[in-house]
């Protein structure tokens, strides 16, 4: 599995429709002056693969990833997020294991309705957590660092340390 | 369900100890058990002996040090059970440039097994990634995304 | 006391709103009394509006402008009643180019009335420094100082 | 007054006497790879400054701030810093007002003993804090800021932040 696009529309900072292409493999820089936005895309990630705690994502509320207007612009009504996984090695757990590229759609209205969408078909919050179960990315995920944050490991308890490592066994 | 978290945690101790000495250039790292006896619900302590010093509790290490070690922590995990992705929101920043030009280069190796995504402000870093894309706020509060080529953001 | 506190927190709320704009390249800092009748208690709330965005709680700031925010708010401390110097570690580490190129032209301005004392890793800060100190370790785990010129630490 | 020179003895990873002259104004950077000892000597100067708590000072017990050995060096018996502030210009309060130079130090044993020393003469430590009174360097200081406290300003309270100014009134 590997993130082949990313698409932000309406989610913080992004009202346009804004997409980013990744590269299969490798090492991508993503790069910019203080408060353009470069942590809003890895909160787009995280708020996309499943994340429910607005706190995760820097907010008071769920409604504070939606584009909340500018000098010029108005706040808009519905933040939504789509992220399209290559699965050309088939890696992706069942019933997803065949298919070559799967999207995953995430939208929120302002009035605090939300709908997921898993290969164009409406599903649960949970289908969207499942599908990223046992892959190092659940919510104690050692492959997600967020900003400021590299320090949570020397910084915790032992016995929140091991919390890590059983979601790498 | 204990058999299980003992042969992960081997395999993250053995990582750990060949990691740290990689990212400070010799040295030692531990991993200890503070309960051996009780898989269940043991906690984990971290010692580290940057080289030339003496084996420590990692309270006493300095920002860098500290940085350094739980990057190690992290990717000892990874190895363990290798992520699809991997996205870091600059950790580089309190790293001198030895330890940056070290973490760097060991993303470069694995960088064919895995996707690193990498938010960062360090050119050294910048100058070590296949693919760079910069945002910015060319109308004012509003987030876009362009392409921008290394001599741009060189010094 | 409270005519004391009222007289020093208008003073800093005026150089604060200053400071913000000089280290923002722009924009409008705001200082606001959680509760204005009760001077012995009340805590004191910073309202934020970078340079073409909506005034905001600080919490949805950036990092980086997160760590500007402060250092308006403790140098507007500075300038209500300077201290004979000043010790900063490390405070540029989350700033962009622009960002630390503002905040060291105002140290620069105010280095004849306080002396600045300042550990850093960032070559833009090194470079309007009047004199640099090096600590190394030549035999592991001793510090020591060492004079270094600009140039050995120039890229 | 400023800082006219530093000296630390056994202090932390300061095994050797150890002497740093400041230029009386203006700015002085301090550089060296990680772990070479740049925040220890912030540490000897909060210490000498008349700092009680091992936590400021990033340690479990005072005992801490003594050279605790290396590789090659056996560990130390005490540590001992000197501050000597130029007074010249005459701003500290009575009866140090006209003294040009004033010489502070600190020195701590592993039996737990400390003495303290301004000018020559052997004082406690709530001499050396009074002397610090009112200059904006007491506890609450915000012209001395530690490596990763900068956040605490905006992560404070909106009481907490009250402190500082207390301190700048
Ligand atoms: N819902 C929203 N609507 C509009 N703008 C928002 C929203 N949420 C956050 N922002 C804006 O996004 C900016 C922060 O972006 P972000 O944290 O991604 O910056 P960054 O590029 O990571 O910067 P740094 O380098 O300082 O870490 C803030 O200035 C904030 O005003
Ligand atoms: N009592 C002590 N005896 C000997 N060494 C000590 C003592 N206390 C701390 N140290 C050593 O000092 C080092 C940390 O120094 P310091 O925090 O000043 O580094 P630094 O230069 O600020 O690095 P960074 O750039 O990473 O912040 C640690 O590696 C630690 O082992
Ligand atoms: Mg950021
Ligand atoms: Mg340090």
């Amino acid at each position: 599995m590997r993130i082949r696009r990313l698409e932000l529309i309406g989610f913080k900072s992004f009202p346009f429709a804004t997409t980013i292409e990744f590269p299969y493999e490798g090492i991508t820089a993503i790069v910019g002056p203080n408060g353009c936005g470069k942590s809003n895309v890895l909160d787009a990630l995280m708020w996309v693969m499943g994340a429910t705690s607005p706190k995760l994502l820097r907010s008071r509320s769920m409604e504070d990833v939606i584009f909340a207007g500018s000098e010029n612009l108005e706040p808009l009504g519905r933040a939504e997020v789509r992220l399209t996984i290559d699965n050309t090695k088939k890696l992706a757990s069942e019933p997803y294991r065949e298919i070559p590229e799967i999207e995953i759609r995430r939208v929120f209205y302002r009035d605090g309705e939300s709908e997921f969408w898993l290969n164009g078909r409406r599903c649960r919050l949970r289908d969207i957590q499942e599908f990223f179960l046992g892959t190092g990315l659940g919510t104690n995920s050692y492959a997600i660092i967020e900003q400021g944050k590299v320090d949570a490991v020397t910084l915790a308890r032992p016995e929140g340390r091991r919390l890590f490592l059983d979601e790498s066994a | 369900t204990s058999t299980r978290f003992k042969e992960t945690y081997e395999k993250v101790q053995h990582h750990f100890a060949d990691l740290f000495t990689k990212l400070f250039g010799g040295g030692k790292g531990e991993l200890r058990l503070t309960d051996p006896t009780n898989y269940r619900e043991t906690g984990i302590d971290i010692f580290a002996q940057p080289p030339g010093k003496r084996l420590q509790a990692i309270r006493l290490l300095s920002g860098g040090e500290k940085a350094l070690v739980a990057l190690a922590f992290l990717f000892a995990m990874f190895l363990t059970r290798p992520s699809p992705f991997c996205v870091l929101d600059e950790v580089d920043a309190p790293l001198d440039e030895g330890n940056i030009d070290r973490f760097n280069q060991l993303l470069v190796e694995w960088s064919d097994m895995s996707q690193f995504i990498l938010i960062t402000h360090n050119k050294r870093t910048m100058a070590r990634a296949k693919s760079l894309f910069g945002v910015t706020m060319e109308q004012p509060g509003v987030s876009k995304i362009i392409s921008v080529s290394l001599e741009e953001v060189e010094p």
